[in-house]
């Protein structure tokens, strides 16, 4: 019925892979309005007009190489101001894992390498979030990650594909975790006191996968003995017609 | 050869087949994502053009109507077999994908393609 909410009308096809996958995507109604324009946000919508026209078509020359791209915003947050110039925050990221149909080709942290507060500046990176003890549990981000690429002025990209796969193949609850270290640029006459942590929007993962079911091409041309039978013996047809 | 059969066959296959202008095609059609209820998910884009197929398959299906072979017979079926097989339908040919900006239940953000979103052209079958 026209008219009919379409969840409504969703749950009567829940067969449907399209409507089956809404349905496990789509929140409830209760999720009135979309979040806030935060970083995060913002940056997806970028991405977005970076890879799709105004009407939503793929555009031929984008460069995400995947067909999903999910960004995950850290749960926790930790700070710890150390002595000195230096601030770091641990930042935990949950890897759900998605329905098998997705593979994770390529996984970035994007963090904002530059930040002004009040009248401080600093410059930030990620490395790793290391276990105490005598063997580190993961390597140095160098390992797994080519050189941060600066996607503007305010956000860095860096690869941690291989960090991020060695974690997604394992069982069980995942967290990726980082540490996001600030230190205060030279210069700054007095020693930024920093009590509270840093909103959660300066770092996020973006996770890139693959869909690994693709609709089977079928077969275009005409089976040969047809076309003989539509070019060569149509009088047959005539025939029968007349 | 197509055209050799319609000339020689009396009047049924021209009447039948209607005023050109009803034959199936494309038909462009916009929606948006809040007529659909999904706007509270879907950030971007605003409006989807899925368009649909109609109109009537003629009775000589020319090639412009990437018919399949079937397609033929089942005409033909109709016409000198049995009517009560239907003549071929009139549905999508190709398609194309959509790329949608979503927020999921759990608040991450999701760039995401969907695979055959969009009807780009028309076929009898």
């Amino acid at each position: 019925k026209v008219g009919q909410p379409s969840n409504a009308l969703m749950a009567d096809a829940p067969s449907l892979p399209l409507i089956r996958e809404l349905l496990e995507e789509a929140p409830g109604k209760q999720q009135r309005k979309l979040p806030v324009l935060g970083h995060p946000l913002r940056y997806m919508l970028e991405l977005y007009q970076r890879s799709a026209d105004a009407r939503g078509h793929p555009r031929e020359n984008r460069t995400i190489g995947a067909t999903m791209v999910k960004l995950v915003r850290p749960l926790a947050n930790v700070a710890k101001p150390l002595r000195g110039s230096w601030h770091i925050q641990t930042l935990d990221f949950p890897l759900i894992p998605n329905r098998v149909a997705y593979q994770l080709v390529r996984a970035t942290v994007v963090y904002r390498h530059q930040l002004h507060l009040a009248r401080f500046h600093l410059s930030c990176h990620v490395k790793p979030w290391v276990q105490k003890g005598p063997t580190n549990q993961f390597p140095s981000l160098g390992t797994g990650s080519s050189k941060p690429s600066l996607l503007s002025k305010a956000w860095t990209e860096m690869d941690i594909t291989q960090h991020v796969q060695r974690l997604w193949n394992q069982k069980g609850h995942r967290v990726l975790r980082l540490r996001f270290m600030c230190q205060q640029q030279k210069g700054s006459e007095i020693e930024l006191q920093w009590h509270g942590t840093l909103s959660l929007d300066t770092a996020f993962l973006l996770l890139y996968f693959n869909d690994t079911h693709k609709s089977v091409q079928k077969a275009k041309l005409l089976p040969r003995v047809l076309e003989d039978f539509m070019e060569g013996d149509s009088s047959l047809l005539l025939r029968r017609a007349r | 050869q197509a055209g050799g059969i319609t000339s020689g066959v009396p009047g049924p296959f021209r009447e039948h087949d209607g005023p050109k202008s009803n034959q199936c095609s494309l038909h462009p059609f916009q929606v948006s994502f809040r007529q659909l209820g999904w706007d509270h998910w879907i950030i971007a884009p605003h409006l989807y053009t899925p368009n649909y197929c109609k109109g009537v398959c003629p009775r000589v299906l020319h090639y412009g109507l990437n018919s399949p072979n079937h397609a033929v017979i089942q005409n033909l079926v109709n016409e000198l077999v049995d009517q009560s097989v239907p003549q071929p339908s009139c549905v999508p040919y190709k398609y194309i994908p959509i790329s949608i900006l979503l927020i999921e239940a759990n608040g991450s953000i999701m760039y995401k393609e969907y695979e055959d979103m969009i009807a780009q052209s028309c076929t009898c079958r």
